[in-house]
């Protein structure tokens, strides 16, 4: 098994964002993320998937660095009203750990081992996210150390 | 205003598969995805995101290539049993686009700025991924030439 995985990465400092039952309709994501933009407010992650039960709304999940939580929260309150939302949360018990490397594209191999490393840690995946060169997941701030460390034995040490 | 995107990619061969109520425990990631590991299937993007509902189950979307879905159809049907699902839905009517570029790490303006480009041109936006050096959005199909486009002339033709 060739794995071209570089190294696993942790990031204690975010807080999860989730703008709960948004219309899902033209120009809304962008109602969202221009309002954080003219605020100077660095994103992280930005996560939308389906919604399974109602198709009219959706929710989008984002990351934000912890310093800037009251100034989002204000930011939100505002866009919440402007917009419509079923409800804004913000989970500072978050953890960000990371796979990365070159051409994770298309191997789904990479992923399995990445989230059966946290299975088998006992470690919940919250929100993942992924691209050519790298697999995030959100976790437990708690579990973090624990993530990072079953995921490079699962990659790095037993081969 | 200084953008740093490189380039805007398309992907008309993708599949858009959601996997609806899942378990939310550890462990169920991993079986979704050594089960399609096992069979050499390529995977795209992954995106789990927060259920609002019912926080026990949760839904996994990914995208794989258009030739794979039969295989994939088979693979999900046996998969769905073992650990109990609400659903799967097959969408083939999808596309990716990709706005691609070093550094887009942190710069909610770039974001803003191709989602407000798919919101004027009265694209919804389906899914959406990001990454440190890119973010993607799943489309309608038969919009994603316009949603090419329309990134493109945001960002490029009229600076
Ligand atoms: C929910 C949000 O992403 C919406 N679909 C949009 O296009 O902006
Ligand atoms: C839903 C799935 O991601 C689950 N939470 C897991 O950890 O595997």
């Amino acid at each position: 098994k060739e794995f071209i995985i570089r190294g696993v990465a942790q990031d204690n400092n975010v807080v999860k964002i989730a703008v709960l039952g948004v219309p899902d309709k033209p120009g809304i994501a962008y109602k969202v993320f221009s309002a954080l933009a003219a605020d100077h407010i660095a994103v992280d992650m930005i996560v939308q998937s389906i919604r399974n039960s109602d198709k009219k709304i959706n929710d989008i999940v984002f990351t934000i660095a912890k310093p800037d939580l009251d100034q989002v929260k204000e930011i939100m309150a505002k866009i919440g009203q402007e917009i419509g939302v079923i409800g804004l949360e913000f989970d500072e018990d978050v953890a960000k750990v990371s796979a990365v490397g070159a051409g994770m594209f298309g191997n789904p191999g990479i992923a399995a081992e990445m989230f059966g490393a946290l299975g088998d840690a006992g470690i919940n995946i919250e929100v993942i996210s992924t691209s050519e060169i790298s697999i995030s997941c959100l976790v437990r701030k708690d579990q973090a150390k624990d993530a990072v460390t079953a995921i490079h034995n699962r990659f790095f040490k037993q081969r």
